[in-house]
């Protein structure tokens, strides 16, 4: 059987929200070293990847690898029934077509168990390369969030440059066109405030902005986002999941004809 | 404002 009890379980109704507009029906696969999911979304230009460690868990066993197939947005209205200090526990069993959830108050006088149908999804996983980045910069994620968002109302495409001074995103369309830079920014009280930038190569790619905004519904995650460039190769938006692992957007560029 | 690309081009199935 499989079993896993994560005390923060604001973490997964998080990890839900993010990713369940984007990817609808998924397998989490469930394995002794912990739970990782890996989806593209329907029109297969972004991926998500999500990896949650067993050491993250305060109780997790998993006797055999188990394939959940689960639909995201019934999952995603389970969740919302936990509170957000609830325990979580999450249980299969090896042969069940069920999964559990348990949320446990925080002082125990509130136990609820939903249990929902799982389905049978054949999905494929993608091998995704170990990449070294020509760009890597980590900013606040509230900031990226913004930047989007803003960028979003003038146009549809982002061309993102990463340069040595910082990280540069411009967009135009029908109104007229913004370009915003955030430069290098370390002098700042909070490390988790700071704007770093990693980089071997300058590079500028272009994104379609409705993908970068779909990301950024993983915020509030964490208080920072990595952004990984390497030329005519997929941006991954990466947002660290503290002491558990990570949940990591791919999306293709946009490349001129 | 260029052609977008699909996410299976760069990572081949396994």
């Amino acid at each position: 059987m499989f079993e896993g009890r994560l005390l923060q379980g604001s973490l997964l109704k998080k990890v839900l929200e993010a990713i369940k507009d984007l990817v609808t029906d998924t397998n989490f696969d469930c394995s002794e070293t912990g739970i990782a999911l890996q989806a593209m979304d329907s029109s297969h230009v972004a991926l998500v990847s999500l990896l949650l460690k067993d050491t993250g868990f305060d109780h997790f066993r998993c006797d055999r690898n188990l394939a959940l197939g689960i639909n995201l947005q019934n999952m995603s209205k389970m969740l919302k029934c936990a509170g957000n200090d609830d325990i979580i526990t999450l249980k299969a069993e090896d042969e069940g077509d069920t999964i559990t959830f348990m949320f446990e108050s925080p002082n125990q006088d509130k136990i609820s168990d939903f249990e929902m149908k799982l389905m049978d999804i054949d999905s494929e996983h993608l091998g995704i390369p170990d990449t070294d980045y020509q760009a890597i910069v980590t900013m606040p994620s509230a900031e990226f969030q913004r930047i989007v968002r803003d960028l979003s109302s003038i146009g549809d495409t982002a061309v993102i440059g990463v340069t040595k001074e910082g990280i540069s995103f411009s967009t135009g369309g029908d109104i007229g066109k913004a370009n915003i830079v955030c430069r290098q920014n370390t002098n700042v009280d909070k490390e988790e405030d700071q704007t770093t930038v990693e980089i071997h190569e300058p590079v500028s790619l272009t994104f379609a902005l409705r993908y970068l905004n779909s990301f950024t519904k993983a915020t509030a995650l964490s208080p920072q986002v990595t952004l990984s460039l390497s030329k005519e190769l997929p941006i991954v938006v990466e947002y660290k999941i503290e002491k558990m692992g990570f949940l990591r957007f791919y999306l293709a560029p946009k490349i001129e004809e | 404002k260029g052609r977008q690309t699909s996410i299976a081009s760069f990572f081949g199935a396994k």
